[in-house]
């Protein structure tokens, strides 16, 4: 099965 | 005090119809650069950024960065009280609690202005750094939307994979698989009918079709769509907004577990 992967995973808060 | 005033009102419009199904709350940022967003959909897991700059509007008034939290459902609804050749003003005061949008019909024979009530978003900005994608396909975005419609008839995700053969689109489902391959064509009579494919190295990510089909309620916003594809990055589904600056929408792909 897949895993959703989340945006915040890639991105950094600024 | 804000003061923009957008002679293709209709654009605004669209933008509303094609972002309130993914985002309910967002803060609408102001600077002298533009009018923009970027808000995520409440699993984290897509990401959508807009910019209007400042240029396109027809008056731009910002004296000061000024950021609006709104409600996408009650902007849409007011919105759409705009006729499609209407042209709208966007207006705020320093601390109001309010914006206004006014309406002003092409021959000026009607003119409505609508308050809505601004909201206290604690929304997360994150920072995007410009990539370098495996493979970027330009196609028309028609048919990126009747790609993701058709697909999740069969599927819940799909497979984007870009090779030198093309782009290939599958799913599988309960019922069965699918497979749609695009190939580069460059041939066409108009420049937005072409599907050009860059490719520096061939990349397979999987996403939820879910998302994408979401993604093109922003069709109506452009002639074509660029959909940018890293093995280790979101997506990038990109809508032009003539003139103006573009709509993109990030989705975070699945992974094998």
């Amino acid at each position: 099965s897949r895993v959703q992967l989340s945006i915040t995973e890639f991105y950094r808060s600024t | 005090m804000l003061e923009l005033r957008l002679v293709q009102g209709s654009l605004l419009k669209k933008v509303l119809e094609a972002t309130k199904d993914l985002v309910t709350d967002a803060n609408f940022d102001c600077s002298a650069t533009g009018f923009s967003l970027q808000a995520m959909d409440s699993s984290h897991v897509a990401l959508v950024a807009l910019l209007l700059r400042s240029e396109g509007f027809e008056h731009y008034r910002c004296d000061r960065n000024i950021s609006m939290g709104m409600n996408l459902n009650n902007m849409s609804k007011m919105l759409k009280c705009a006729g499609n050749d209407d042209i709208i003003t966007i207006k705020g005061d320093d601390g109001s609690d309010t914006v206004t949008f006014m309406f002003e019909s092409p021959n000026q024979d009607k003119i409505s202005d609508f308050e809505m009530k601004l909201m206290d978003i604690d929304s997360e900005h994150l920072g995007i750094p410009e990539a370098e994608y495996h493979a970027i396909v330009k196609m028309p975005s028609s048919e990126f939307q009747r790609i993701c419609k058709d697909l999740s008839s069969i599927g819940d995700t799909v497979v984007i994979s870009v090779t030198k053969e093309g782009v290939k689109f599958s799913t599988r489902g309960d019922i069965g698989t699918a497979n749609i391959v695009c190939r580069q064509n460059k041939t066409v009579d108009k420049p937005e009918e072409a599907t050009i494919i860059e490719m520096n190295e061939p990349v397979s990510l999987t996403f939820a079709l879910r998302y994408l089909n979401s993604f093109t309620k922003a069709t109506p916003l452009s002639e074509s769509v660029t959909v940018s594809l890293s093995s280790e990055l979101p997506v990038v589904v990109e809508y032009k907004i003539a003139d103006m600056g573009y709509i993109r929408f990030y989705l975070a792909p699945k992974i094998e577990d």
